[in-house]
C-alpha cells in the first residue's frame, strides 16, 4: 500500500508530490484533470485521474489503507471539503489539507484534519523572518544529508549528561532542543542529563542519527 | 524612511506585512484596493492606497529611499512586472517578488530581483520534509525568543575552540553550522576552532545572540 496520497495537483500538490518522491517515498497522486495527471507522470510521479468527490472513485484509485492523505485542492471549496470527509470515512489515520481562507480552515478542522496548511500565509511569515534575520533556515538542508529529526531518548542515555555522552564528537549530532513534558530546553548544555520520556530534536547527518537510534 | 515596502495585500503580502510589524520593523503597505488597505490598517499595518503601475503614485506613496520592496502581486502579471520595473528605476537596493509561474519568474529575474518567491511550491517542499522527518522546523520558533541567526565570528573568538568557549554554558547558544569559504561544518564539536572570516549559524535566545555580538 502507498504511504502518501496527494489529491490535487496545483502548484502546491505537485511540488509536494515531487518532493516526496525525491525523498524516496511511495506516492499516489490524484487529479480530475487528465492534463495535470500527465504532467505529474512526466515529472516522475505516479498519478491517476479521478474525481475526489466520489468515494467509489477514490477507493478504486487506491485511497485506502494509506497512512497519509494530503488534500491539495484550493479554489474548489466543495471538492476540498467533500474529499476530506470521504477520507475521514475511509479511516485514513492522518489527513492534511490546504485551506484557502479561515472559514474553509475551520470546516476542515471540524471534520478532523491533522493540520491545515496556508501556503501564502506561512511563506509570508517565513520571508519576514528571513528578511529580518538575514538567514534562510534552509541552510540546514545545504549539507548533503544533514537533517533535523525528532527522536525519543534512547534508553541507554537516560540519567547521563550531554557532556559525558559527547554526541557531537561521536556522532556529529547536536541536540537542539529537549522536549520534556510541556517544557522546551533550547540549546541544552553539557550538564543537562536526559530523563526517561525526553524527546530530542537533533541536527546531524541522517545516517548518524539512525546509527544512534540503533546501537 | 521606511525599511520595508510591501506592494499587494493578498494573503502572502498581508501576512508578510503583519509579521514584519510584529518583528518590530517599519513597514509601508500599498494596495490599489481601498478595502484591503483598510483591512491592513485594522491589523496594525500602516497602509496606503495606490496603483503600483504608476511611478508617480509609488513615489507619492513613499516608495523611495527604502532598502527593501516586496512585490506581492500574484495574478495580475502585468502589474507585478510593471511595479518591479518601477522599483528598479527608483533604485531600490533589494527587490523581492512573488511569482505565479516559471515564465513570470524568468521575467522578474531578468529585471533584477533579489529573490523570486513561490509560496505554493516552497510550502509543498517543506511539508514533504516535515512529513518525512516528522519534525516541524517550527519547533525552533516555539521557545519564546529562540531564533536561528547568522553572524560573522566575533574577533575575540578567532583561534579559540568551541570546547574552550563554552557558548552553550555561557549563552545557551548552539553553533549549528560553521560556513567557511565554500564548505559547511555541521554540528561542529568541541575541538573545532574558529578561523577569521567564519560565518556561524547559531540557535539560541535572540537576546543572548545579540549579547554575544556586543561584548
Ligand atoms: N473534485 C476534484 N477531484 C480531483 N481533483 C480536483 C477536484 N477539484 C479540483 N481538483 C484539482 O485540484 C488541483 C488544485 O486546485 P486549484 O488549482 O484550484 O488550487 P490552487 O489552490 O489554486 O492550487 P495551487 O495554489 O496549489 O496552485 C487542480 O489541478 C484541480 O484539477
Ligand atoms: N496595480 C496594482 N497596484 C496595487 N495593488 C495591486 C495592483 N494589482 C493588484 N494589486 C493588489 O495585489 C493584491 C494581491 O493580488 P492577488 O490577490 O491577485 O494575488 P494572489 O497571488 O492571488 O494573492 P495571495 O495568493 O497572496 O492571496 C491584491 O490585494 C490586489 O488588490
Amino acid at each position: 500500500p502507498n504511504q502518501y496520497v496527494v489529491i490535487g495537483l496545483g502548484r502546491f500538490g505537485l511540488s509536494l508530490a515531487k518532493e516526496l518522491v525525491h525523498l524516496g517515498q511511495e506516492v499516489l497522486a490524484i487529479d480530475q484533470s487528465e492534463e495535470r495527471v500527465r504532467e505529474a507522470e512526466e515529472a516522475g510521479v505516479y498519478a491517476v485521474q479521478a474525481n475526489a468527490r466520489s468515494k467509489m472513485a477514490l477507493r478504486e484509485a487506491g485511497v485506502q489503507n494509506v497512512e497519509n492523505v494530503i488534500i491539495a485542492i484550493g479554489e474548489d471549496l466543495e471538492s476540498s471539503i467533500l474529499a476530506t470527509m470521504i477520507c475521514k470515512e475511509l479511516e485514513i489515520p492522518r489527513i492534511y489539507a490546504k485551506a484557502d481562507n479561515p472559514v474553509h480552515a475551520d470546516v476542515l478542522r471540524h471534520i478532523g484534519v491533522e493540520r491545515v496548511i496556508f501556503p501564502e500565509e506561512e511563506v509570508g511569515k517565513r520571508l519576514a523572518h528571513s528578511l529580518v534575520t538575514g538567514v534562510l533556515m534552509d541552510y540546514i538542508d545545504m549539507a548533503p544529508d544533514a537533517s533535523i529529526m525528532e527522536l525519543t531518548v534512547p534508553d541507554r542515555f537516560v540519567g547521563k549528561s550531554l557532556g559525558v555522552l559527547q554526541l557531537r564528537r561521536k556522532y556529529g549530532i547536536s541536540v537542539l532542543v529537549i522536549k520534556r513534558g510541556d517544557s522546551l530546553i533550547v540549546s541544552p548544555h553539557g550538564d543537562h542529563s536526559f530523563q526517561a520520556g525526553d524527546i530530542l530534536i537533533v541536527l546531524g547527518a541522517r545516517s548518524e542519527i539512525e546509527r544512534l537510534q540503533r546501537r
